[in-house]
């Protein structure tokens, strides 16, 4: 199976 | 006080149609450079930016920098009540709690204005890293929705992989599978035919389907559409809006476990 990874873990809160 | 005049008003109406099902509320940022927005959905899977350079309007007035929140169900019922000829004009005065839609006809002979309040929105902004990326894909817009909407069909996410031989995009479901190739091709006629394969490094990303569907909602903005991507990161899903920005949507891909 595969999981959904979250955009907050490649880019950063400015 | 801030006043942009778009001729070709549809184009809003088809950016507000290509994102609102994906994002419910969002800031739209307004600069001397242009209208801007960027915003995640629910989930934080998926993100959309939109830019609209003020150079693409015909008139572009904002006095100073001013973020607008906004419901985008509502600022679409809004939009739909212009026609697709007319000519749209966004107020706002500065620290006010309202917007004005303004829509003129072409011929002049009428015009409505709307007005709509504001909300203010907590949002998270991110930092986007300008990255090198392994591959990029242009293909013809239509031909990336009608990929995305048949594989939909056998399978919840595809694989895009792209090597020196083409972009290829699978799935699999409880029904089957399917692999769809798209090769390199260059049309001599038509540009916005051609499927078009820049390749530093082979790479291949699993995505929700569900997503790139949303996504494909942009497809009436452009006849092309670029796929940009790296190992491990994001992909970008860009529709170049004419003479004026572009929407790009970025998707985190799917990790095995």
């Amino acid at each position: 199976g595969s999981s959904q990874t979250s955009l907050r873990h490649y880019f950063v809160a400015t | 006080m801030l006043e942009l005049r778009l001729v070709q008003g549809s184009l809003l109406k088809k950016v507000l149609d290509a994102i609102k099902d994906l994002v419910t509320d969002a800031n739209f940022d307004c600069s001397e450079s242009g209208f801007s927005l960027q915003a995640m959905d629910s989930s934080h899977v998926a993100l959309v930016a939109l830019l609209l350079r003020s150079d693409g309007f015909e008139h572009y007035r904002c006095d100073r920098n001013l973020s607008m929140g906004m419901n985008l169900t509502n600022m679409s019922k809004m939009l739909k009540c212009a026609g697709n000829d007319d000519i749209i004009t966004i107020k706002a005065d500065d620290g006010g709690d309202s917007v004005t839609f303004m829509f003129e006809s072409p011929s002049q002979d009428k015009v409505s204005d709307f007005e709509m309040k504001l909300m203010d929105i907590d949002s998270e902004h991110l930092g986007i890293p300008e990255t090198e990326y392994h591959a990029i894909v242009k293909m013809p817009s239509a031909e990336f929705a009608r990929i995305c909407r048949d594989l939909s069909t056998i399978g919840d996410t595809v694989v895009i992989s792209v090597s020196k031989d083409g972009v290829k995009f699978s799935t699999s479901g409880d029904i089957g599978s399917a692999n769809v190739v798209c090769r390199q091709n260059n049309s001599v006629d038509n540009k916005d035919n051609e499927t078009v394969i820049e390749m530093n490094e082979p790479v291949s990303l699993t995505f929700a389907l569900r997503y790139l569907n949303s996504f494909t909602k942009a497809t009436t903005l452009s006849n092309t559409v670029t796929l940009s991507m790296s190992k491990e990161l994001p992909v970008v899903v860009e529709y170049k809006i004419a003479e004026i920005g572009h929407i790009r949507f970025y998707l985190a891909p799917k990790i095995e476990d």
